[in-house]
């Protein structure tokens, strides 16, 4: 019943014994961030006769639900890396790993297949919530350089109308998305893998778009419904990667544009069988 | 030129927006990642030659031990089939990255034993990680590996490093694990 923390570069993390999802991050300046981090999941809309979410189109026919039950997990420390294995459903699985020399949170999830077996597609997200005063304000990154100002139900270029109260803010995400908190002097970064799509529709939080199966087409141009059979027919399963870095704004700048760059050009890795490591030395 | 002709063409493909961001049908992405597998597979002769070339100081003797090397385009679902078969393992890494980079390396293991070396010749701290049984059950994964020897190297600005990993056959490593288990939920 001990709380369970982990140290990484700067920060220590604390999670939560009942579940294993992680619970605040305290920086060495002192400051605790408040973090819950949780998978939730929009129904896609499927009313006859008004556009459906399809491979094109997001629309969710309500708010984000949750999944039932809570999370089961293992955590397994070691001098080289703190890792807790959560299960949060029977398709919603993930890894949160923090090492001692690294300022990012690992989240590496496995999403899939989606059920649609109660015929209602699925979009599935990952929800950020911190205790940070943000004001309606979130950045995204455009091609991976400058961060583009996003404000909620705002258009700096025309009057704006809210139709899709959450389609509407959502916005592509092609490496990052971050949340400031000036008052504090506190950044949120969520690093992605790959481009993907994502919002912040209350104060304090990120929600990025993971994996999607929709049971209708939109009509704009695919012919068919999101629902890829996969490789043994019950769906696609998707892995991927987050990095998540909570810190003071400016070495947070400084720290996810490294950590962008060295995503992108990671190492590469050859293997040969050998004898003789001195040798070859 | 013809290889690097091969890459040439595979991106030349892949510059198609779908590509990009994925978007594309699932039969499309399989091609993509076939015509990219292709490319690389026709590559390995050139990438061998280049790295034998750098590794080598005498750039004039053609050594007939040199290693030759394969990529594991697997490694990101823990799967390595020339660390899983061979108790002798050298990795070289190349850095792209125009500064020195710490890299943590996961290579797909059993339990075994292990001694990792580095380029001085010096030993590197490891560790046996488990690697959680929704991600041992990946589709496509044909691994029977069950955990991770993880290690951080670290490389110099676009450059090499090679590191010697070596499976031991002697007693269990010294437990470096602590596993935390949830209170039973009542």
């Amino acid at each position: 019943e001990a709380p369970i923390t982990a140290q990484g570069k700067g920060f220590s993390a604390s999670f939560d014994s009942s579940t294993g999802s992680i619970q605040s991050v305290s920086l060495s300046n002192g400051k605790v961030v408040k973090l819950r981090q949780k998978y939730q999941w929009y129904a896609g809309f499927d009313s006859p006769g008004t556009p459906p979410s399809g491979a094109y189109l997001f629309r969710p026919k309500g708010p984000a639900s949750g999944f039932p039950g809570q999370p089961t997990y293992q955590i397994f420390n070691s001098p080289d890396c703190f890792e807790v294995h959560q299960n949060v459903s029977e398709y919603v699985s993930q890894t949160m790993r923090i090492y001692p020399d690294d300022p990012f949170i690992e989240f590496d999830f496995k999403i899939g297949p989606i059920p649609v077996g109660d015929k209602v597609g699925k979009e599935i997200i990952s929800l950020f919530q911190t205790d940070l005063k943000t004001n309606k304000v979130f950045y995204t990154d455009s091609n991976g350089r400058q961060m583009m100002k996003r404000v909620k139900d705002f258009r700096p270029t025309w009057k704006y109308q809210v139709i899709e109260p959450i389609a509407g803010n959502y916005y592509p995400i092609n490496s990052r998305i971050s949340l400031q908190d000036k008052d504090e002097d506190i950044q949120l970064v969520v690093m992605t893998d790959r481009s993907q799509g994502g919002t912040s529709l209350n104060d304090g939080e990120l929600e990025i778009m993971l994996h999607r199966r929709l049971l209708h087409d939109d009509n704009l141009g695919v012919d068919e419904a999101l629902n890829e059979p996969g490789v043994d027919g019950r769906g696609l399963i998707i892995r991927g990667k987050h990095y998540v870095l909570i810190s003071d704004i400016k070495s947070s700048n400084i720290l996810h544009r490294e950590k962008g760059i060295q995503l992108y050009m990671a190492p590469v890795l050859a293997f040969a069988p050998i004898n003789s490591f001195d040798e070859y030395r | 030129f013809e290889t690097v002709h091969n890459f040439h063409r595979a991106m030349g493909i892949l510059q198609h927006h779908d590509a990009v961001t994925g978007t594309e049908k699932q039969l499309v992405a399989f091609d993509y990642a076939y015509i990219l597998n292709d490319a690389i597979s026709k590559s390995m002769d050139l990438m061998n030659r280049a790295l034998q070339y750098i590794s080598s100081n005498d750039k004039s003797s053609k050594s007939n031990n040199e290693p030759y090397y394969t990529l594991c385009l697997g490694l990101n679902i823990s799967q390595c089939e020339i660390v899983e078969s061979n108790d002798k393992v050298l990795i070289t890494l190349y850095n792209p990255y125009a500064h020195e980079y710490d890299f943590k390396v996961r290579l797909p293991w059993q339990q075994s034993n292990y001694k990792v070396t580095g380029p001085d010749g010096q030993s590197v701290n490891a560790s046996i990680i488990p690697i959680p049984s929704f991600m041992q059950d990946f589709p496509g994964r044909n691994s029977s590996a069950t955990h991770e020897l993880l290690f951080k190297v670290r490389l110099p600005g676009l450059g090499i490093a090679s590191y010697f990993v070596e499976k031991l056959s002697a007693n269990k490593p010294a437990p470096r694990l602590e596993t935390i288990m949830p209170l039973p939920t009542l």
